[in-house]
């Protein structure tokens, strides 16, 4: 563990814990994208299953269960629970589009050739464009509240503290997963426009809001 | 390529 990861960690806790509140308080998922909620969800189940087959640490094992547990209740709130509010048009980026690639290069690409290695890959391969319908939706309606884009900014800032952790962890372990940074680089840079856009509006107290 | 035989990150 170092500062990276810990701090990577705790951007993703505070992304997954921003959104809930979110959509809790304002009794709303306006401008959510349910489809990049259900991806994320199928990535930590996917990603998770060696909860049942290998323990690391109280650490590991209490942030995987609080990873899942928050993205089905976000995938709830979205589609039970305030579905009334959900703005299905907008989300209609064709997520078959990346689970059948996905699929099929982590078959073609893995570390190991087995069922939960291959799922972990998938996972990693998902994550890295699991966002692109929630940017896709931004895209189309033109804004994103404030608040969601303080959820953007933790998520995408997530795996930026990643990228440092593994040079971090090459430097000192010896320790590089070639899956995890290359993913990891292309999930990163799917967020650079976003964040440009963020520190140039958002945190100069304006809205986000693309021109027409 | 290093890497350990189980996943330690999240």
């Amino acid at each position: 563990m170092n500062i990276f990861r810990l701090t990577g960690d705790l951007s993703h806790l505070a992304a997954i814990i921003i959104l809930l509140l979110k959509i809790w308080k304002s009794r709303s998922c306006a401008g959510i994208s349910g489809k990049s909620q259900i991806l994320f969800a199928i990535v930590f189940t996917a990603r998770y299953l060696d909860l049942l087959t290998s323990f690391i640490s109280v650490y590991n094992t209490s942030m995987k269960v609080i990873y899942i547990g928050c993205a089905y209740a976000t995938v709830y709130l979205i589609y039970a629970k305030f579905r009334a509010t959900y703005d299905g048009n907008h989300d209609s980026f064709r997520v078959e589009f990346l689970v059948v690639p996905v699929g099929g290069l982590a078959v073609l690409i893995n570390h190991t050739f087995s069922p939960l290695e291959i799922l972990w890959t998938f996972s990693i391969y998902l994550e890295s464009v699991a966002i692109l319908p929630q940017l896709f939706m931004i895209s189309k309606t033109g804004e994103a509240e404030t608040i969601t884009t303080h959820y953007l900014f933790c998520l995408g800032m997530y795996r930026t503290l990643y990228l440092f952790n593994w040079v971090w962890r090459f430097y000192f372990e010896g320790f590089f997963d070639m899956i995890a940074i290359v993913a990891g680089l292309v999930q990163t840079v799917l967020y650079c426009d976003f964040f440009y856009l963020y520190v140039t509006k958002v945190l100069k107290g304006k809205k986000l809001s693309l021109p027409a | 390529a290093a890497r350990t035989q189980q996943h330690d990150e999240l």
